[in-house]
């Protein structure tokens, strides 16, 4: 699992 | 992924329906002004990110649709279509929700940054924000059919996010602990609402709580 987390959702 | 378009697209449905509501029957009855207002805060501090993080014209587009129609909702509804009926049976206290946040956004968090203190902030707030709403319902007892599929369609996104995530942990492994646990939280308290919303407004009855 990746650690950052990516905003790209709404 | 199919979900997170049809979350979306859901979304956006919600917000159409309210705003086509309003200006159709030239009328706020039953909807709730702190609701809304709990929206417009959590667009602001969710999407103003768009400032300075660029993801898609799609994605950007729809931030700027989300905030300014949220704001525009709060305009119609204090300044167009005052009405002070609905205003008098709005009275769940928004600040605990707000301030409730506020803490567990101070708490849970993926950095202790502004930005994502505040993106978390927006996804605890979210999660709670229709509990005003949900609370007049149950106030008046019953709501015009209109009024009951924009709570629907707005309760639906999130749910729709839920398979989202998984999928997007299946596919791409990537998993937000946050999002995903506000979602459920949401999903939760719209449950009551989408049983009654199933079982009386989808076979044409009337919205009225048992």
């Amino acid at each position: 699992i990746k650690n950052e987390v990516v905003h790209d959702e709404l | 992924n199919i979900f997170r378009a049809a979350g979306d697209l859901s979304h956006l449905i919600s917000i159409l329906i309210l705003l086509n509501t309003i200006q159709k029957s030239r009328s706020i009855a039953g909807i709730s002004l702190k609701t809304q207002i709990l929206y417009v805060l959590v667009f602001l501090t969710r999407y103003l990110d768009l400032t300075y993080r660029y993801v898609s014209i799609y994605n950007t587009l729809m931030k700027l649709f989300f905030i300014s129609s949220s704001i525009y909702i709060v305009y119609l509804m204090i300044y167009k279509f005052k009405n002070t009926e609905t205003e008098q049976i709005d009275t769940f206290p928004i600040e605990y929700l707000i301030g409730g946040s506020f803490i567990l956004s101070l708490i849970f968090n993926y950095k202790f940054q502004f930005g994502e203190i505040l993106w978390s902030f927006s996804l605890w707030l979210e999660s709670v924000a229709i509990l005003p709403q949900l609370f007049m319902l149950q106030r008046t007892g019953e709501a015009r059919t209109l009024t009951t599929h924009y709570i629907f369609a707005l309760g639906a996104y999130r749910t729709l996010y839920i398979p989202n995530w998984i999928f997007r942990w299946i596919s791409e492994g990537r998993v937000d602990y946050l999002a995903i646990f506000t979602g459920i939280v949401q999903t939760i308290i719209y449950s009551d609402f989408f049983y009654i919303y199933y079982h009386r407004v989808l076979k044409g009855f009337k919205f009225e709580l048992p």
